[in-house]
């Protein structure tokens, strides 16, 4: 029956409750993510949703949606957000604020970067295993790579490769702050 | 897939349409807007990668399978939460340093003529010539596949320097980007972002972060590689006794017999 099935699945779950987070950095922020895997009826939705928290002016680290589109909606306090098309183009790069809603697209790479105190958002996603390529950190797609390949992809040293692929060791989220080794030698 | 996308009166063998030359290689394509293709929701590429060129990372929009026609080389697919399983000894902490700057990536792949590589939709891939002949290969994207949540057009997101979309020039008039990109300088996807997010977010100076936006990059897609690409995989010999398959044991076979 039905009634073992259908009726009685599982249609609700909380994800703002912080001791759900998957990714978690004090001071900096935490990420929630509800897909197909810890809510099954997902997967009939072909639907997924993340709910983020950036704290004192910290970062999620650019990276892409593979799989799914994502909209975005902004619960609390203010965001700086860069998103970026296949041909190198910022297609937005603006403030977004609570109450605005914006869309990345497939494969559009994006970052947002918390204005002030906090910023906090909703995203509802178009896959219910949507899954993210981060571009900076330590699951990022240029540290899966060999240091040669870097060095002859962006015509540095090694020794710069290096550093591009180790010096942040941070997973999703970046604390932003500047370290010694950022010096604007502009 | 629209309707009306397959009433075809006559179909035609097709050569490419588009070639675009690079450094190390080509890169030619057929129009994805002709009806045989519009009606099969695919696009078609074909690659050259001259000896010792690297295609540099990139990834699409849709699924992908690209067979090699010929020659042989090294294919890295970077799946995103994949650990770096190939990692040099730790050789360092032995002396008293620190063993952080040792390299370690992701699984590297030998490829060689007759091979097929899959690849899913958004997951990144650079392919290196080995040999002493151009590698070939053909690539479809299937860009109807249900991977692909944008449109029905075939996209190519550069991870590293300043190449063209090579589809661009069949494409150009449909969509408002392509004309922007036609006066920007700068392709590859790091240009789109604020150098000074990059720096912080990389934790490297801003110069450093400029390399990467590559702006003044005029090699394209396919670059030279000085030498050898220098990167951490088993050596083949230790690979065809332990771990292959029956018939990679007899291509191993093969080469053995030619090496002895």
């Amino acid at each position: 029956g039905l009634e073992e099935t259908i009726c009685t699945m599982k249609l609700k779950e909380n994800i703002h409750d912080p001791s759900r987070s998957d990714i978690y950095t004090p001071e900096v922020g935490r990420i929630t993510s509800l897909n197909s895997l810890n809510l099954p009826i997902l997967k009939w939705l072909q639907l997924s949703a993340e709910r983020g928290v950036l704290q004192n002016n910290a970062l999620m680290v650019p990276h892409w949606n593979f799989n799914a589109h994502s909209i975005v909606y902004g619960c609390k306090g203010n965001a700086q957000v860069q998103v970026v098309d296949n041909f190198g183009n910022t297609v937005f790069d603006g403030e977004v604020s609570e109450g605005q809603i914006f869309v990345v697209p497939q494969n559009f790479a994006v970052v947002k970067r918390a204005r002030g105190q906090r910023f906090e958002w909703i995203s509802f996603k178009t896959n219910d295993r949507a899954m993210i390529s981060p571009l900076a950190g330590s699951t990022s797609v240029l540290r899966a790579m060999p240091e040669e390949v870097l060095a002859n992809a962006f015509q540095i040293s090694r020794e710069d490769a290096r550093k591009i692929k180790f010096n942040n060791e941070q997973p999703t989220l970046s604390s932003g702050q500047s370290s010694q080794q950022m010096r604007d030698d502009a | 897939q629209q309707q009306n996308e397959c009433q075809i009166d006559q179909l035609d063998a097709l050569e490419p349409d588009n070639r675009v030359e690079y450094e190390a290689g080509m890169v030619e394509t057929w129009d994805p807007n002709h009806e045989q293709f519009r009606c099969a929701g695919v696009a078609v590429a074909r690659h050259t990668i001259q000896p010792n060129g690297l295609r540099l990372p990139e990834y699409s929009n849709a699924p992908t399978l690209m067979y090699i026609v010929e020659g042989e080389g090294m294919t890295g697919t970077l799946i995103p939460g994949c650990p770096e399983t190939y990692q040099a000894p730790q050789q360092g902490q032995q002396h008293g340093q620190s063993s952080r700057f040792q390299d370690k990536h992701q699984k590297i792949q030998r490829f060689r003529k007759g091979d097929i590589i899959a690849l899913p939709a958004g997951v990144a891939n650079w392919c290196y010539n080995e040999g002493n002949s151009p590698v070939v290969t053909v690539t479809l994207l299937d860009v109807s596949n249900s991977q692909n949540q944008l449109d029905m057009y075939p996209r190519k997101f550069n991870l590293a320097g300043n190449p063209e979309d090579e589809f661009q020039q069949q494409q150009q008039q449909q969509s408002r980007g392509r004309r922007q990109s036609q006066q920007k300088s700068c392709n590859n996807i790091f240009c789109g972002f604020d150098t000074k997010i990059l720096a912080e977010v990389f934790q490297v100076e801003q110069s450093l972060v400029k390399q990467l936006q590559n702006e003044k990059d005029n090699r394209g897609a396919i670059v030279k590689v000085k030498g050898d690409l220098q990167v951490i995989r088993p050596p083949r010999r230790q690979s065809e006794r332990g771990f292959e398959s029956e018939e990679e044991s007899e291509y191993e076979r093969g080469r053995r017999g030619r090496d002895n």
